[in-house]
């Protein structure tokens, strides 16, 4: 453990936390895409199955448990509780158009042919690119509510944080990791236009709008 | 060296 990866770790949890709370107190989860939500689920579950047969720390198994909890409370937020305000006319990001590539790589580049490992390099590979339907959707509407932005941001910052991460256990343990340092840099990357308008408008007090 | 089934990160 290190602080880049604390860091980027409790920027991840902050993110989760934004995220619910966003839906509790607008009641709604209007400008989140459930695609998205429910890739999480997917990587989470895939990556976390280790739960049974690997021990890390304490640290790390809690983390495991409340990732997959709260992502399935969050889905259940959004399935039921508040379903009347998810509009799924603007969440039609292809999801099998992530999900079939994952499994394809995942089958192709991995460090070991074996049922548990290919999950846990599916999980990483779909991770990178679970956000991309939620970034459609942004897209698609234009603008997002200042609440969704800061989880956007949150979850962005967990992402970019892992990469100092990376380079600071290449020096200290000599430790690389192939397979979640090249996702990691595919999926910091694809926040970079979203930070952008997150930096230059939100953080100054305007609107997360796109220009027309 | 690689962190091959390592996986200590989230």
């Amino acid at each position: 453990m290190n602080l880049f990866r604390l860091l980027g770790d409790l920027s991840h949890l902050a993110s989760i936390f934004i995220l619910i709370h966003k839906i509790q107190t607008t009641r709604s989860c209007r400008g989140i895409s459930f695609q998205t939500q429910a890739l999480y689920v997917t990587v989470f579950v895939a990556r976390y199955i280790d739960l049974f047969f690997r021990w890390i720390s304490l640290y790390n198994f809690f983390m495991k448990i409340f990732f997959i909890a709260s992502s399935v409370y969050i889905l259940y937020l959004m399935k039921y509780r508040y379903r009347p305000t998810h509009d799924p006319s603007i969440d039609t990001f292809k999801v099998e158009y992530l999900v079939g590539p994952a499994v394809v790589l995942s089958l192709i580049f991995n460090y070991k042919f074996e049922f548990t490992e290919i999950l846990w390099t599916f999980s990483i590979y779909l991770e990178a690119v679970a956000i991309l339907p939620q970034l459609f959707m942004l897209q698609r509407t234009g603008e997002a509510e200042t609440i969704t932005t800061h989880y956007l941001a949150a979850l962005g910052a967990y992402r970019a944080l892992y990469i100092p991460n990376w380079i600071y256990r290449y020096f200290t343990e000599d430790v690389v990791d192939p397979i979640a340092i090249v996702a990691g840099l595919v999926q910091t990357g694809l926040y970079l236009d979203f930070f952008y308008v997150y930096f230059t408008k939100v953080l100054q007090g305007q609107k997360f709008e796109l220009p027309a | 060296h690689v962190v091959e089934e390592t996986h200590d990160e989230l």
